[in-house]
């Protein structure tokens, strides 16, 4: 009878919970989202704590993704649809490891050398990465001319990448802090996601580089420029920001409305923002349409 | 026809004997129909302020009311919900109970936290503010 079968039903549950942490069966089914939002809040559901202790981050990390959290958020909290790439998820990392093997050298202004180490375990399975940047920090107290030109040599020292021992490919890029000066801090994105794409997808959790940076004055020309090197003692390690798409059922995917609003003249690679713009420029142009519709 | 008109007018709109507040009260907005409510609340309240660092306040929001008989466009039931409706008013089956009011439509929201290994996460997670009700 339905009673009997009832019965039989909360018998055979209860036999399986006393097997099982009870809180672990409000899981989702296939582990996606570990490190997400549910396990902390299950975990708070089942036994009321605020969660795990946690390590510190880095003051002027924290401060660049909390000036990120306002460009891409509203004040609730809602995610802003005027951004232009669709990463649902932005992970920044502080290196673990920094050994100097190479010291400064005032003359050639080549910045010391510095092994880093970053620790991606917090990066799952189905966090895609879209665009990886090390993101160099400076406070204001370093004069700059208006615009630096600085080679940087990247090596990787996983165990393959040495045994195949690939020359550095020397890059170079230019800073323009001038329009920070204002702030406390002045952030530089340098792109590196050819050179990590290959190991985050290959699901490395440990990503081991060394950086020599050396810096000249742009403005200068010929030989004059190599004569005049820049001194640059704050030059802090960079962190390791990655952007990624978080494809489980628990993320926000702005894709599905994308769609919606694609126009016609963009190719579909385009839209998905794979060159994502520095931040200022999106919370420049945020400020740009307001005051247009203001103006109106 | 102008015969049966007049005789339709003289007669009364109204019967002596009804209370016309009464009869009036049925066209009012009823008080606690299902509706959307706010509900704020800072994570330094839970004590989560150590991992969430923004936003700092979130407003989930939440259904809460009585789902009308007559469940029409207004809240975008499905056909089920006067199919349900029926079956419990009919007393078809006691276990059946009426139409609730739940939420029907969210809004994402946009999460930092800092992670156990002191790394920073931007996330933006699907369906965590409720911006729409529904009778079903």
């Amino acid at each position: 009878s339905q009673a009997s079968r009832r019965e039989a039903q909360t018998a055979a549950s209860a036999e399986l919970e006393s097997e099982v942490e009870p809180w672990s069966l409000l899981q989702p089914l296939d582990g996606e989202d570990r490190a997400g939002l549910f396990p902390p809040l299950f975990k708070v559901l089942y036994d009321g704590q605020g969660g795990a202790p946690r390590l510190q981050p880095d003051s002027r990390d924290l401060r660049y993704m909390k000036r990120l959290y306002k460009a891409y958020a509203t004040k609730e909290g809602i995610p802003k649809s005027n951004r232009s790439h669709v990463s649902n998820t932005i992970r920044l990392f502080t290196p673990y490891i920094q050994r100097k093997r190479v010291p400064a050298d005032p003359v050639t202004g080549t910045a010391p050398s510095v092994d880093l180490l970053f620790n991606l375990d917090r990066v799952t399975a189905v966090e895609h990465l879209l665009k990886s940047v090390l993101l160099y920090t400076f406070n204001n107290s370093v004069s700059f001319p208006s615009a630096v030109k600085c080679g940087y040599s990247l090596v990787m020292n996983e165990p393959e990448s040495s045994r195949k021992a690939r020359p550095p490919a020397p890059r170079s890029f230019t800073f323009k802090p001038q329009f920070e000066f204002r702030k406390k801090y002045t952030w530089v994105e340098v792109d590196v996601t050819t050179l990590l794409q290959p190991l985050v997808a290959s699901d490395k959790r440990s990503i081991h580089m060394s950086v020599n940076v050396t810096c000249v004055n742009d403005q200068l020309q010929g030989p004059s420029a190599l004569d005049s090197p820049l001194k640059l003692p704050l030059l802090v390690p960079p962190s390791l920001l990655l952007y990624l798409n978080d494809t489980s059922a628990q993320a926000y995917h702005r894709w599905d409305s994308l769609h919606y609003k694609r126009r016609p003249s963009q190719a579909p690679g385009q839209e998905r923002g794979l060159s994502a713009r520095p931040m200022e420029e999106e919370a420049a142009k945020g400020v740009r349409s307001s005051r247009h519709r203001h103006r109106r | 026809g102008q015969a049966a008109v007049s005789s339709e007018l003289k007669k009364p709109l109204v019967p002596a004997s009804f209370n016309l507040s009464e009869y009036f009260k049925q066209f009012l907005f009823p008080q606690n129909e299902c509706e959307l409510h706010d509900f704020r609340l800072s994570f330094s309240q839970l004590k989560w302020d150590n991992w969430i660092v923004a936003p700092q306040r979130y407003n989930p929001r939440y259904c809460k009311g009585d789902c009308p008989r007559a469940v029409g466009h207004r809240y975008g039931s499905p056909v089920h919900t006067v199919v349900q409706n029926v079956i419990c008013e009919k007393q078809l089956d006691s276990s059946v109970p009426r139409p609730s009011c739940v939420p029907a439509k969210y809004s994402p929201l946009s999460v930092l936290t800092i992670e156990p290994d002191g790394s920073i996460a931007y996330k933006e997670y699907e369906d965590m503010i409720a911006t729409k009700c529904t009778c079903r």
